[in-house]
């Protein structure tokens, strides 16, 4: 079964994006069928991954209002193969306010994708899987991303301010559980931008770890700026500089994440 | 006059709480008079200035929806004298959702904000400042902080991404011009987490100052962890370590920012 994973937290610039991204191209070099959905009207997602974004091009704003089928939207990344994405334009930034009004206004993304899923698995060209960038807020984009997932993966940067949006977002992810999608559940959490050098990084680290236990990954992805300019050539860090410890750090979080799907 | 600075970025943890914070204590340091007006529904600024901010406490939710008035939810900074704090709680999360079929949704910030303004002024407590933190988003929110605000203050941070949101605040910011505040201008680009060592941060700091010119303040705000360590202990840098370069860099960039009053 197709795992469909949402990327979230509301706390900005923790990594969501990054990990989206590198996870997704690991996952794909290991021969996985990948779609990666940008729901960030920033669009980074779409940049990282080199596809087109510019206002007016076929996005997931069109899926998200019923212009588009998400067949017409998808393209192919062009520099990992077996990855797909459905980008996403700066047309995104007004879908929050225009969704609010529309009947089924959470449930929108959850329709689009299932059916979409259908019709790649009917074509014999199911998804492994999905994994759905969120934009830094718990508004109706995310909403839309929480109720289509069946899975979280939560980014932690290992900050300070980090720690206390954790408690928001586990709040707003009970109640999607109760009201929109009983199925919902916390995959992993991602530590990000671990700076072994600090005891601010070890500190947030040993106090997520003591919280959340096995949910959290063994694999923390170091601070690299090898990572961080990555984006600026268009490419994900797998491509950029693979024998770089941030590209290896996200080999190694992928696969501790595929092992989860043989456990399951 | 009091100014009135808007710190907004939609794009996530690239400085903006950690510069309203920390410019407002280094201006207070000096002797002007400071109110942070928190409208992020995680409250960083709050706990950087060790303010209480549980859920229920009053805070701008509160005045936003109009329940209470400004003046008996503004607290004094424990930490820096001459500071005070309009705090924002959990209960702001829902307050975008909320606002949205109100009337006069985006305008609600600015009739509170003036109200109080003068009533300080007519008890002899002019404020010189006041900053407000907004969350991650083009959403209510921020546009209500924007029709508030006469001036904006954008903090970009030096990496990649930074550079692509910029195009889309800029384009909001011409149609609050337009539609809601004739008079909100660009006060000051601030260059934040600018670290030295890497090409990626000259590259985009060259790009910025090229693009905006004399916008961006001559200084730029150091990638340093005892900034980042600040907020664990409920203090600002300017407290938490007075003589490191990040507290010295907020301390050059508040006198840029408060010589430009005299010029004007
Ligand atoms: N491990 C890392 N090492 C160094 N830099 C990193 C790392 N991970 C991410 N970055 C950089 O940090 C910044 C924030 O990361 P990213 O944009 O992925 O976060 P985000 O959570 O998606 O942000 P937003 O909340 O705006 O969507 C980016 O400039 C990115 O390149
Ligand atoms: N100059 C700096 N050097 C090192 N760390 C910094 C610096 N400025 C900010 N930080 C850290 O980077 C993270 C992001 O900063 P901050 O939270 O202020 O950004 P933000 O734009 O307010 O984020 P959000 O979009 O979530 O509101 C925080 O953990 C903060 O402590
Ligand atoms: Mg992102
Ligand atoms: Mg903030």
């Amino acid at each position: 079964r197709t795992r469909v994973l949402v990327v979230a937290n509301q706390k900005g610039g923790v990594g969501k994006t990054t990990t989206a991204v590198n996870l997704a191209a690991a996952l794909a070099q290991s021969g996985q069928r990948l779609l990666v959905v940008d729901l960030d009207p920033q669009g980074n997602a779409s940049t990282a991954l080199s596809v087109l974004h510019s206002e007016g091009t076929p996005s997931s704003y069109d899926v998200l209002t019923g212009r588009l089928p998400f067949d017409q939207v998808t393209v192919e990344c062009p520099d990992v193969p077996n990855l797909f994405v459905l980008p996403a334009t700066i047309d995104l930034a007004g879908a929050e306010v225009e969704l609010v009004s529309l009947v089924a206004r959470e449930t929108r993304l959850q329709k689009a994708l299932d059916g979409h899923l259908a019709a790649q698995e009917a074509r014999g060209q199911r998804y492994d899987y999905v994994l759905i960038d969120c934009p830094p807020s718990l508004g109706l984009l995310t909403v839309n991303a929480l109720a289509a997932g069946r899975e979280l993966l939560i980014p932690v940067q290992c900050e300070y301010y980090a720690l206390e949006g954790l408690t928001q977002l586990l709040r707003t992810i009970e109640s999607i559980r109760d009201h929109l999608n009983p199925q919902l559940r916390v995959a992993a959490i991602v530590l990000t931008m671990y700076d072994a050098r600090t005891r601010l990084a070890a500190g947030v680290a040993d106090e997520v770890r003591g919280h959340f236990g096995d949910a959290v990954l063994k694999t923390a992805i170091p601070r690299s700026v090898r990572i961080s300019e990555a984006p600026s050539y268009g490419q994900t860090v797998l491509t950029y500089d693979p024998g770089s410890p941030g590209s290896l750090s996200y080999l190694e979080a992928a696969s501790e994440l595929a092992a989860q799907t043989r456990e399951a």
